[in-house]
């Protein structure tokens, strides 16, 4: 009987947009390709009852529901990134170098509660 | 620097900002590997392994193309038999502490292939050299402290010829033990031809001419950045 406040749709756990620029940062004159790229972050709501689409954990169940008979005491599970992906730098270094670098986990492509 | 970019370039395994000061052209070979993961669909990227270079097939998530700063030993005439004797350095004090570094290639080129007219029954000799002795610039390199790496002889001079120095290049890494190579292209008559007169050598070595320049691409591994990833759901 515990009462379920409404949800939008927009403010579930999911990507948002979010753009790096790396000129906006002043570091165009070292960084060759690319310009910047779609980092995006995670943001939103992990209401109870966590569906399918929210890519969540057992856990995050559980805690939902706890959070749901008593949302005092106990936070809404986080809305994290699960889905990432990597992107390369082309840069030069101190010595003129071309450096071609490949990082891990820079892109969030999806995220769960 | 303000603490924020600090931290982000520190994230981006980099102590500092670069500067740099003449910018070279991208080498061809980078330019194509950013392009293909780039272009690689989203569903693909994070199945793309990016502490391993595919197009080498070695572990890796750093590749660098480092500039030869060596020294011609001599110009001009040819002597003996040698139309070309170059010292090779690359600096690889470049390479940050915790990368480890999985190959090194070398690349020796031309503006163009260079062919023998036919039936002139001369080769070209190339070897390089590991030094153990540092020589006075344009003195020619002290015989005994260096030690043959590759000898190889070509036919036709290709426009780039590729030599893998992973083990050698491993030792640049103490500073004290880089003294780099000698690069030596001759000019020999095949088995039974005769040498060349020194007239036909000049004509010989001058297709010689057509070397461009000598570069280094080494991949290393970043152990900070290619630890093992986080289990993922």
């Amino acid at each position: 009987s515990a009462h379920y406040p409404p949800v939008t749709l927009s403010n579930l756990c999911k990507p948002r947009r979010l753009y790096i620029s790396f000129s906006d940062v002043g570091w165009e004159n070292w960084i060759i390709a690319p310009q910047g790229y779609m980092a995006n972050y995670c943001l939103g709501e992990c209401p109870f009852p966590l569906t399918a689409e929210l890519n969540s954990t057992n856990h995050a169940i559980l805690q939902t529901m706890v959070h749901s008979l008593d949302p005092e005491g106990t936070p809404q599970p986080c809305c994290v990134p699960v889905r990432l992906s990597p992107i390369s730098i082309l840069y030069y270094d101190n010595n003129d170098n071309v450096v071609l670098r490949h990082y891990e986990d820079m892109v969030v492509d999806e995220c769960g509660c | 620097l303000t603490l924020q970019e600090s931290l982000l370039l520190k994230s981006l395994g980099l102590s500092a900002k670069p500067s740099p000061k003449t910018p070279v052209p991208v080498p061809s070979v980078l330019w194509r590997i950013f392009q293909k993961r780039k272009t690689l669909p989203s569903t693909k990227k994070d199945l793309a392994d990016a502490c391993r270079v595919e197009e080498f097939n070695v572990p890796g998530n750093i590749i660098r193309v480092l500039a030869d700063r060596g020294h011609f030993v001599h110009n001009g005439q040819p002597q003996r038999l040698l139309c070309l004797q170059k010292r090779l350095y690359f600096n690889l004090s470049v390479l940050e502490e915790g990368e480890r570094l999985t190959m090194a290639q070398l690349e020796i080129k031309f503006s163009h292939n260079s062919y023998h007219t036919s039936g002139q029954g001369q080769v070209f000799e190339l070897r390089l050299y590991q030094t153990s002795q540092i020589s006075l610039r344009g003195m020619p390199p002290n015989e005994h402290s260096r030690k043959l790496l590759v000898e190889q002889s070509f036919a036709q001079l290709h426009k780039s010829l590729l030599f893998n120095l992973s083990g050698v290049a491993k030792d640049w890494r103490t500073y004290s033990m880089n003294l780099g190579l000698i690069l030596e292209i001759s000019v020999s008559g095949r088995d039974g031809a005769s040498a060349p007169m020194s007239g036909e050598l000049q004509s010989l070595c001058a297709s010689i001419d057509s070397f461009l320049d000598t570069s280094l691409l080494v991949v290393t591994l970043s152990q900070q950045q290619c630890k093992a990833s986080r289990r993922r759901r």
